[in-house]
């Protein structure tokens, strides 16, 4: 079925705030939304290769559902 | 595997730990027994060895605590992160932190989070390794509930620590021969008394693999540590221990980890208060007292709680004498006196083997009080020896006991 729309917000901000924790994204708060989502989509992409899905750079359900299992907090990549 | 940037090690061996508070989901021995076991994960692959400290400054502080806890990273409630952990350093470094609005256990249900797993991980961080992406290791970022009985590290974490540390020192006893396979022969007879032999050389030829069970009437047989039990006598080598027992006639073979999981395999001494039904394992420079199946808590401790000196880093034998109430550890050719009553160790010592053991000059592996008389052990032969009237009786190979 559609991602209702509140859902969908619901869900970047849970994997905006899981790239931070644990792909060192930092949003930047520039008035280019384009730019913010590319960055976004490459740190999916970072993520995505590291548990060895499918890279596309999409929040997809696979994608969300590994970011939501209990795992450790120390970063997975880090600057 | 991957390291951290920099690649952060401890610069020693010895590296120090100390539990700051507990969970109430958990028994607290509990607590310290997934902790002790998490370590000795990485001890068995590595040369690092881990002494816990009761007060002051640790390399690693291990603490529970929720949300917003004095560092950059906040936990996040239930699910999501666990725990975490930092890289070797000073100050923060090294410390491990889990989130206490989880639910901790020893178990491995569905119902809770396995400490003992978490923390194996968390302390993979803690000595420097980051993340694997190998699914099935245990520094993959995603906790995966398995059986702990029988943990083994993945190659990927053990390639990974190893990277880091290098594997573990050779066992400080003697590489031996490997042997082939032949039938277990006749007692040798029991030779006439002389003086122990020097400690054997290794011989020629591929040293045994390390920790194969070893064969119960090999002639060559050594033992690590021994111990009476509640009126058993238990024999310990590498990760087995053999279970002679006055009520069956065979000899039960096992592994140490089938009575005490959490407890550290390759003792250097085991003695029994049997009065207080209470056997101490040593290690290094450690001692756990187990009483039966359970360890108490509060263990390891330092073995300068008994009185050593900081010189002496390790024992190599006791035993406890059930009549004079006295524990002797043994430790190169010198020995010591305890006096289990005041729990101090008597005036007087370290004194000479030699001079009050009859026959025993050389360091001893092993030793046991049996039917009044006392065994010293010393790689594949033991020395009988009436201590009253410091009479070396005879000399038999050190399996004797298992009826070959």
């Amino acid at each position: 079925f559609p991602v209702a729309p509140e859902k969908e917000k619901e869900d970047m901000q849970f994997a905006k705030k899981y790239l931070e924790n644990f792909y060192d994204f930092k949003e930047e708060k520039t008035l280019f939304k384009a730019k913010d989502l590319n960055q976004m989509s490459d740190k999916i992409r970072e993520m995505q290769s590291f548990f060895g899905l499918e890279v596309n750079g999409e929040l997809n359900p696979k994608t969300l559902d590994m970011m939501k299992q209990p795992r450790c907090g120390t970063p997975d990549v880090r600057s | 595997y991957s390291a951290f940037p920099h690649r952060p090690t401890w610069r020693k061996e010895d590296v120090t730990y100390r539990i700051l508070n507990y969970t109430p989901d958990m028994l607290q021995a509990d607590v310290e027994e997934a902790i002790a076991r998490a370590f000795q994960v990485w001890s068995s692959v590595t040369p690092l060895r881990f002494t816990r400290l009761y007060g002051g400054q640790a390399d690693i502080m291990i603490s529970f605590a929720a949300g917003f806890h004095g560092d950059f990273y906040s936990f996040d409630g239930p699910g999501g992160t666990l725990a975490h952990a930092y890289p070797p350093g000073g100050g923060i470094g090294g410390d491990a932190h889990f989130d206490e609005d989880e639910n901790w256990t020893k178990f491995t249900t569905y119902s809770g989070y396995n400490l003992f797993l978490v923390a194996a991980h968390e302390l993979g961080h803690s000595l420097g390794l980051s993340h694997s992406n190998v699914f099935g290791a245990l520094m993959y970022p995603i906790y995966m509930a398995r059986d702990t009985r029988n943990f083994q590290l993945h190659q990927d974490d053990i390639d990974g620590i190893q990277a880091l540390y290098g594997p573990p020192r050779e066992s400080p006893a003697l590489p031996t021969k490997a042997f082939p396979p032949q039938e277990p022969t006749e007692m040798a007879p029991a030779e006439t008394p002389t003086e122990m032999s020097p400690r054997e050389e290794p011989t020629e030829g591929t040293p045994s693999k390390p920790h194969q069970r070893p064969d119960d009437c090999d002639p060559h047989l050594s033992f690590d540590a021994i111990t009476t039990l509640r009126g058993e006598t238990l024999f310990f080598k590498d990760s087995y221990v053999w279970r002679k027992s006055p009520y069956f006639s065979d000899i039960e073979h096992d592994t140490i980890f089938s009575f005490w999981p959490s407890l550290i395999a390759g003792f250097d001494a085991a003695y029994e208060v049997d009065n207080k039904d209470r056997v101490l394992f040593f290690k290094d420079n450690q001692y756990w007292a187990v009483s039966g199946y359970s360890i108490e808590s509060g263990f390891p401790k330092p073995i300068q709680n008994l009185g050593f000196p900081t010189s002496v880093r390790k024992i190599d034998a006791a035993v406890h004498d059930q009549n004079t109430k006295r524990t002797y550890f043994f430790v190169g050719n010198k020995y010591w006196s305890f006096n289990e009553n005041t729990q101090s160790m008597e005036r007087g010592y370290p004194r000479k083997i030699a001079a009050d053991f009859q026959g025993i000059s050389h360091p001893v592996d092993a030793a046991l009080q049996k039917n009044g008389y006392f065994y010293f052990f010393h790689g594949s032969n033991q020395y009988e020896v009436d201590i009253k009237k410091k009479k070396l009786i005879r000399i038999m190979k050190s399996n004797s006991w298992f009826n070959c």
